[in-house]
């Protein structure tokens, strides 16, 4: 009681899917040292850096609605893959963190 | 066989 706890805030960001790539890279999973799957990279041209709201250093918190805790890397990457892959939605919603300063 | 090397698993989009 008393001491204020830290507590990161989470952004949802749409992410129109208007270029051929998402053009991003995540690192991490369930069972490695980033538990949560974490941006890396961002490519100029893709959607991702299009939408201008995600940056390297991100954490994802859920794709669509799908938490992903809990999930190893190849379970997170087939979950984007296929969130871009499909032609229901024009769009992805990304549930991200800030880095932490 | 090893433990597969999770840490450095990487995937581009």
């Amino acid at each position: 009681t008393g001491s204020p706890v830290p507590v990161p805030t989470a952004t949802l960001v749409r992410v129109v899917k208007n270029a051929n790539t998402l053009g991003i890279a995540i690192e991490g999973g369930a069972n490695t040292r980033q538990p949560l799957p974490r941006i890396v990279t961002i490519q100029k041209g893709g959607s991702a850096h299009n939408c201008e709201q995600l940056k390297v250093g991100q954490v994802i918190l859920e794709v669509n609605g799908i938490p992903l805790r809990g999930r190893e890397h190849k379970d997170v990457a087939r979950i984007i893959a296929e969130a871009f892959k499909t032609k229901d939605k024009d769009h992805i919603d990304l549930l991200v963190t800030e880095p932490r300063i | 066989s090893p433990p597969k090397d999770y840490e450095d698993e990487v995937t581009f989009f």
